[in-house]
């Protein structure tokens, strides 16, 4: 179930931009549905964390004739719309991650859109617009061969 | 991923 406007300004209650924030929120969650907004401790790199909110869930990726539901973590810093989300890609146990241009071995998600962010225009809408189009070209998960490993013909 | 979506992802062999 969608999170209310109430519920997001409660959460977002910290947040510098709390209305503009709540807002983009939910325009991306009304259409992005599978995206929940959560409250969470983020751990920055020098050791500090945060209770932030993140958008986590799928958003779909078509693929080679198919659509995949690529699961993602979009944080927002209480700064947000003026600073950008930090963006994961979260791979199940079934999955592994792609390292590549555009995602990292910790699933840290890279883009030009977020390094040269500036609001307006930027905003999530836009954000995963080009992370379906981006996810699209080169995916960022790809899924576990379930073919069971060879066994060695010789006992180790 | 609470009761959502499945996430999937393409097949390593593609």
């Amino acid at each position: 179930m969608a999170a209310s406007e109430a519920q997001l300004k409660k959460m977002l209650s910290k947040y510098k931009y709390r209305d503009l924030s709540t807002r983009e929120i939910l325009n991306v969650t009304s259409l992005y549905r599978d995206l929940k907004p959560l409250m969470d401790s983020y751990v920055f790199n020098d050791g500090s964390s945060r209770e932030l909110l993140n958008l986590t869930g799928t958003i779909p990726v078509p693929y080679r004739g198919n659509t995949y539901n690529i699961p993602i973590c979009l944080w927002l810093l209480d700064t947000y719309p003026f600073n950008p989300p930090i963006c994961f890609v979260k791979p199940t146990n079934t999955m592994t991650i792609k390292t590549g241009k555009h995602v990292d071995a910790n699933g840290k998600i890279y883009l030009p859109y977020l390094h040269e962010w500036k609001h307006p225009p930027s905003d999530l809408l836009g954000l995963i617009q080009i992370l379906i189009v981006v996810f699209g070209e080169e995916p960022p998960v790809f899924s576990r061969s379930t073919a069971p490993a060879p066994y060695s013909m010789y006992p180790a | 991923l609470n009761g959502g979506t499945i996430p999937t992802a393409p097949p390593s062999y593609t």
